[in-house]
Parts: structure tokens; C-alpha cells; sequence
């Protein structure tokens, strides 16, 4: 493994975005996973619709909670084709599913795998640079008053109740870290990033490990 | 300003302080995370917990290395 490894210095990461007073970490992180391996294939960065999952997830709850391998496997499932963040804006609130014609634009995936990586980090870290940025559960209940630094402590491995996006991490400094992408806006961590040390399992971070194919 | 909402939140901003001090003094390592201020500081932590974590944890199984043969490792 390389000492340090970011997606977003090959400047395929969108921007942080803010999930306001919904309940859609599941589908952000998600929907953040795919635009990013969409632009791995060698297309432009785009971003894609968040509120398409959480309004058309059918095992999810919208706004009120959901689960990123559920949402997985139904866009795998139906090969949803998930449309361009512009078409279908984010409102913070469910609302009715939109419904597309077939020929018009959007991303699909070709399949997705969620492992538990605990005690495996190492290989956890070559599924991120193999396959892409990694969506994870993780308990995020400390989160609500982080400002920046690396999380060692104050959260449970057991007690999963946030979903994130892994971009990449750092093994230059005494503590590794993962680089974590949340979805609470840029105005919180660090511009909207968490760093949460490599290793341990802090926060669950490996747990419950998502990646996405096209 | 004076309104019950406003004192409600006042109080909470203050439990948040007492909070920060606590999250920050259990750790006396260096490179460890900072807490503070932020736009969360006025939200009681259920009221955090219940609009903000909303993931349903899934069961997933354990990742197992991609078996290699002793053939191709030679």
C-alpha cells in the first residue's frame, strides 16, 4: 500500500454535499461512490441524483432512514438509471418516485459488494484504490461536535447509525487515517471531511463496506 | 430573543460546551480530533441522533482474500 492515497487528487470526487434536516446519509453515500467510479470509466464528473434514491428506494424509508445495501441491491436489481443531480434536485423531504423514459440519460451500475473488513483494514485499503471509494456505516454520534484532527475515540464499533464515503486515506503521520466524505455540508469538519484513525475499527468503519461497479 | 424556543436552544448551546470539555479532556494524546462550535451545537443529542443518523445497519459477511493457487503464486 502507498503511504498516502486519495480519489480526490484524480480529481474524481464531487464536491460535499449537505443533507440538511433528511435523513439520506444512506443514499449520499452512495450516489457519492458511483459518480466516482462513473468518472474512473473515463467520463465526465457528474453529479448524480440523490433524491432519485431516496424517493424510489423501495426497502428504504426516504428521508426517515434507509440502508446503503438494500439501495444497492435494488439499483442492481432493476438497473435503475440513476439521472444527473440537475433533473432531479434534491428537496430534503421524500417525495413521489420520478419515473424516466429509457432513452433518456443516466448511470447504472453492473453490481456492487459489501464485506465486513474488520480485523482487515489492510485489504480494506486495496479494495479502495482496486475498486473505488468505499461506502460505510459507522456510529457517528460524537460526530455532532467534531471540528477536525483524527477520531480515535468516543464512538462504538457497534452501533452503526450513519452511512459515509470513504475517499482515502494517510499512513504518513503517527496515526493513519481514512479520509471519510460526509454529507453534513462543508461548514462541518474539515470542509465536510472527517479523518478517522486506520486499524482499530474505530466507529465500525469496517463493518460494513460497500463497492460499486459499472 | 427571550422566547421560550430561544431559551430552549440557549440551554442546549450551553450543554453543548459542557460537552466539548468532556469529549476533548478524555483525550490527552496528540493527532487526536478536536470538538467545538458547529452548526450542530444548538441540537440535543436526540434530536441530532434522530434526524441526522439514520442509516439502518445491514449484516454483511466477512471479506475473505481472493483465493490464489500455490501454481500461479510460483
Amino acid at each position: 500500500l502507498p503511504a498516502k492515497f486519495d480519489w480526490r487528487d484524480k480529481k474524481v470526487v464531487t464536491p460535499v454535499r449537505n443533507q440538511l434536516s433528511c435523513g439520506g446519509c444512506w443514499a449520499f453515500s452512495i450516489v457519492g461512490g458511483i459518480e466516482t467510479v462513473y468518472a474512473l470509466k473515463g467520463h465526465p464528473l457528474l453529479e448524480l441524483s440523490v433524491q432519485q434514491v431516496i424517493d424510489c428506494s423501495p426497502r428504504d424509508y426516504g428521508c426517515n432512514g434507509g440502508s446503503t445495501v438494500s439501495a444497492l441491491s435494488w439499483l442492481n436489481e432493476i438497473k435503475v438509471k440513476l439521472v444527473q443531480d440537475s433533473e432531479y434536485p434534491f428537496k430534503a423531504e421524500t417525495g413521489t418516485c420520478h419515473h424516466f423514459p429509457n432513452s433518456s440519460f443516466g448511470v447504472s451500475i453492473k453490481g456492487y459488494e459489501a464485506h465486513d473488513f474488520s480485523a482487515q483494514e489492510e485489504e480494506m485499503a486495496q479494495k479502495l484504490m482496486d475498486s473505488g471509494p468505499l461506502a460505510v456505516i459507522v456510529d457517528a454520534v460524537s460526530w455532532q461536535d467534531y471540528q477536525g484532527g483524527i477520531i480515535q475515540h468516543h464512538c462504538s464499533s457497534s452501533e452503526a447509525n450513519h452511512a459515509v464515503l470513504i475517499t482515502g486515506f494517510d499512513r504518513t503521520g503517527d496515526v493513519p487515517y481514512w479520509i471519510v466524505k460526509n454529507s453534513w455540508g462543508t461548514t462541518w469538519g474539515l470542509d465536510g471531511y472527517v479523518h478517522i484513525k486506520m486499524g482499530a475499527n474505530i466507529c465500525g468503519i469496517a463493518d460494513s463496506v460497500a463497492a460499486v461497479f459499472l | 430573543q427571550g422566547s421560550e424556543e430561544f431559551h430552549k436552544r440557549y440551554k442546549l448551546f450551553q450543554e453543548s460546551l459542557r460537552r466539548h470539555h468532556f469529549l476533548s479532556s478524555s483525550s490527552n494524546a496528540t493527532n487526536t480530533a478536536t470538538y467545538g462550535i458547529n452548526q450542530f451545537s444548538d441540537l440535543s443529542s436526540e434530536e441530532f441522533r434522530t434526524i441526522y443518523l439514520r442509516a439502518l445497519p445491514v449484516h454483511v459477511p466477512k471479506y475473505s482474500k481472493p483465493y490464489k493457487s500455490s501454481r500461479k503464486r510460483l
